[in-house]
């Protein structure tokens, strides 16, 4: 920033260069740097500092459709169900925990569901949390069907009046049509138990993954209609810029961020803090 | 879609006759966006393009009746040649047992790795394969590895309440005396900047000495990958990567950037859950996808 003291052509190209090494995609950098040398130039702005702020200040526009994970529980629609999705390895059964141990720690009652019945010691995971928390959880016994353990953890909420289900789901790749089937079919079940959507479907998404979050993210929205983004692994040294396309073009909020791997690094999201990552 | 959209380009050219300086400066920028998109790292690119710019010229393209095809053509040649410059072979100790060690960020496929290359060794080079459970910090670490060494018939080492280095010495000793030929470490997901992470596998690194050192990289990693790549080899050094989830839509750009950048072989791809979808690399096939 102090080397260029008036803006130029080596300036902008810096700027892209950061852009895209933080995962921001090559079109979305351009989009944002035209807009703000088209208005630059319109101003006679030359200052460092005011072309910075400019650029901030776009960039946080991109990324609050309407943001904030808001952790306030209508008690009138209990149990509110939540649901995380998403590719394998990204983080879902971890952020599971953690959010299950902010809602205990703020005297929410949770259920957890185990229902992601396929991988080798996926129970064990998440029940070790269960334990760990002493929170109640329904799981069924692997390969079993996972719509079931869903119907059996929302029936069992309600007779037990717990104010919060977190489902947690079996990780796949948005190229397999019959694991995004599977997924649709749980939805279902909700819609159907609780007689409306999944108060929300979140799709956890990894800092570390580059331009293909976007297809995980149309895709996965496509199917279930996302009502939020997590993305986890940000204690890494990548950015996860390929959130300002993702806000920008489909609209869908980040809600949280994890940032380590204690059960109490997660945090709701702020584009203004993301921003100051973005650009250090 | 590159080659499409390069088919429209050349084709308005192809009319014109000849290419011009201009036009090659207009496809190299198609085929910039096409390499970032794909993820291959910013820096990585800079010094593709001006060696294909080279090249181009080198090889006459301004005077060329098919400058389209000629410049995919280098482009693709390229990209084989840096993916494909290592060897995929597994190297063997002298003397059994051949120890192979894991390793990578969190999430990246390490464990399911770990299963899916004692298979393949045990099936193609019919050797007795073991795997040790390194991993004390995941949640029942030792319980997957378990689980999926019983259901491939492989033997694995576990020990509870010992620190990762104590259960490789351990393990190592163990499965030596067990009678197996080949053992393979599976170690906890870590960032490369955590210093106290790195030094316990410079630690079992220097206690253990594994023949083979895999870095296993999730195939959808973006402009990190370089950083990641790069500091796992320093720490550590690594002689091969694994390159995992490919069955997604991903580009793989990681792949080229970190070929380039540490000029070690990518050995393996894994291309889904089941333990069998695990095959060697083939630096064609990754090469097709990142052009898209
Ligand atoms: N450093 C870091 N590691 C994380 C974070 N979140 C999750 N992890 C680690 O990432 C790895 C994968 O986490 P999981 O919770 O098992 O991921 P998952 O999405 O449930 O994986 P699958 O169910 O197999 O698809 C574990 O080693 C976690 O400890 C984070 O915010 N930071
Ligand atoms: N689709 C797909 N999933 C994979 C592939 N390799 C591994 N996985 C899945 O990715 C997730 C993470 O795999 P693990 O083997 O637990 O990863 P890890 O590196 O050991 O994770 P940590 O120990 O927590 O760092 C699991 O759901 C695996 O089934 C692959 O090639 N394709
Ligand atoms: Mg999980
Ligand atoms: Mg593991």
């Amino acid at each position: 920033w102090n080397k260029f003291k008036k803006t130029n052509q080596d300036f902008w190209e810096e700027i892209e260069e950061q852009f895209i090494l933080n995962d921001v995609s090559a079109a979305t950098a351009s989009d944002i740097i035209e807009e703000v040398k088209r208005k630059s130039l319109m101003e006679n702005i030359n200052d460092i500092e005011i072309i910075r702020h400019l650029l901030k200040e776009k960039i946080k526009n991109m990324l609050t459709p309407e943001t904030a994970g808001d952790l306030k529980i209508n008690v009138e629609d209990k149990p509110v169900v939540w649901m995380l999705v998403g590719v394998n390895g990204v983080g879902k059964t971890s952020t599971i925990a953690k959010l299950a141990n902010y809602f205990k720690n703020i005297g929410t009652s949770v259920l957890l569901t185990a229902a992601d019945t396929f991988r080798a010691a996926a129970y064990e995971q998440i029940n070790h949390f269960a334990e760990l928390l002493n929170l109640p959880i329904v799981h069924h016994q692997r390969h079993s069907d996972p719509g079931a353990v869903v119907y059996d953890s929302i029936e069992k909420a309600i007779a037990k009046n717990i104010d919060i289900v977190l489902i947690d789901t079996a990780g796949r790749m948005h190229t397999s049509y019959n694991l995004m089937e599977e997924l649709k079919k749980i939805k279902k079940v909700i819609n159907k138990k609780i007689n409306r959507e999944p108060d929300e479907i979140l799709i956890v998404v990894d800092s570390t993954t580059g331009q293909n979050a976007k297809a995980q993210v149309a895709v996965f929205n496509e199917a279930l209609s996302l009502t939020g983004i997590i993305l986890t692994k940000t204690d890494g040294t990548s950015k996860g810029g390929v959130l300002l396309t993702i806000s920008n073009e489909m609209k869908i909020p980040v809600k949280f961020i994890t940032s380590g791997e204690k059960i109490d690094n997660i945090s709701n999201f702020d584009p203004a803090n993301f921003t100051e990552m973005l650009f250090s | 879609f590159l080659s499409s959209k390069f088919e429209d380009l050349f084709y308005k050219i192809r009319n014109r006759g000849r290419l011009s300086p201009g036009d090659l400066d207009e496809a190299l920028r198609e085929i910039r966006l096409a390499l970032l998109e794909a993820d291959v790292n910013f820096k990585v690119v800079k010094e593709f393009i001006e060696r294909v710019r080279t090249n181009a010229l080198g090889q006459n393209i301004l005077e060329s009746l098919s400058p389209s095809q000629q410049v995919i053509k280098i482009v693709n040649e390229e990209i084989i040649k840096i993916l494909g410059s290592g060897s995929t072979d597994i190297i063997f100790a002298g003397r059994p047992p051949t120890i192979f060690m894991l390793a990578g960020l969190q999430g990246t496929g390490k464990t399911t790795a770990t299963i899916k290359l004692a298979n393949f060794i045990k099936n193609k080079y019919s050797r007795r394969t073991s795997v040790i459970a390194a991993d004390i910090y995941r949640p029942a670490a030792s319980i997957q590895l378990n689980d999926l060494a019983k259901h491939s018939g492989i033997e694995v080492f576990t020990a509870s309440g010992k620190k990762p280095l104590e259960i490789v010495l351990e393990g190592v000793d163990s499965l030596k005396k067990g009678g197996n030929d080949v053992i393979i470490i599976d170690t906890a997901g870590r960032l490369q900047v955590d210093v106290e992470m790195m030094q316990e596998l410079k630690d079992i690194k220097k206690h253990i000495k594994p023949h083979q050192v895999y870095l296993v990289l999730d195939a959808m990693t973006g402009q990190e990958a370089v950083n990641i790549a790069e500091k796992f080899n320093s720490e550590i050094e690594f002689d091969g990567i694994i390159l995992t989830k490919i069955d997604s839509d991903t580009r793989g750009g990681a792949a080229l950037s970190i070929n380039h950048v540490t000029k070690k072989p990518i050995k393996f791809i894994s291309t889904g859950e089941k333990t069998d979808e695990f095959e060697v690399f083939h630096a064609d096939r990754i090469a097709s996808r990142i052009l898209g």
